[in-house]
């Protein structure tokens, strides 16, 4: 149910309704009504519209909005499920599940190959791994000769693409991070374990009967 | 960093770090 189908919802675009998002997701309607809190917060920041931009998203992930970033603008586009631009409530919250430590891992596997696979080819080519190398060379101001990038590039090859046709298909990435888990650590924030208790606010904007929950 | 692979310096970008969306 969207939030222009009820009077006792809240008027703005994308704003669907906790106790749906909750059925969908791994969190509790409170946890939807606090991440509401967040979303307000960051959607607010430049243009007060109840969407996130590409510059709300990122002035929320650096704390500041000049910052280019090659993979926040990733993250963007793969919570930007529409691809309208903009991320709306109901896409912040069904992408962020996938980040909850509830999920399930091969969500969480899913979720991180196509953050790799930079131009959706279906595979994580050499090209984009090094395109992402670079990225990160150039945001942590890290110095690596071009042999030494190259040399890791092979080594990362050599160990994930087990049929050497130069790419990382879906299944050679599954069996890649279940020998390398440290790599799925991005993929879980434990701070979605505690959301009602970082966004306390939620309680005095709840909008569904105790209840309900 | 040689030792490493490559995902394992990715994964280290800030902007892959969403905990920093909870930063008030």
């Amino acid at each position: 149910m969207g939030c222009f189908q009820s009077a006792q919802r809240r008027q703005c675009p994308g704003h669907e309704d906790p106790l749906l998002l909750s059925s969908q997701t791994a969190f509790t309607v409170s946890e939807v009504e606090a991440l509401f809190e967040l979303f307000k917060s960051i959607s607010s920041s430049v243009i007060d519209d109840g969407l996130i931009n590409k510059e709300e998203f990122q002035l929320a992930l650096f704390k500041n909005r000049k910052k280019e970033n090659l993979f926040a603008n990733r993250i963007f586009d793969l919570f930007d499920v529409k691809q309208k631009g903009v991320i709306d409530f109901g896409d912040f919250v069904r992408a962020l599940n996938v980040f909850h430590p509830n999920s399930p891992h091969e969500d969480k596997v899913d979720f991180s190959f196509k953050l790799y696979d930079l131009d959706n080819t279906g595979f994580i080519e050499r090209l984009e791994v090094k395109q992402m190398l670079i990225a990160l060379l150039c945001e942590s101001e890290m110095k690596l000769s071009d042999e030494t990038v190259e040399t890791i590039l092979d080594k990362t090859f050599l160990d994930a693409d087990v049929n050497r046709d130069g790419k990382i298909d879906k299944e050679e990435w599954q069996n890649f991070v279940s020998r390398n888990p440290s790599l799925m650590k991005i993929m879980t924030l434990p701070y979605l374990r505690d959301i009602t208790t970082t966004f306390p606010s939620f309680v005095f904007n709840s909008e569904v009967d105790e209840i309900a929950t | 960093p040689v030792l490493m692979n490559a995902f394992e310096l990715i994964s280290t970008s800030q902007g892959l770090n969403l905990g920093t969306l909870f930063e008030k």
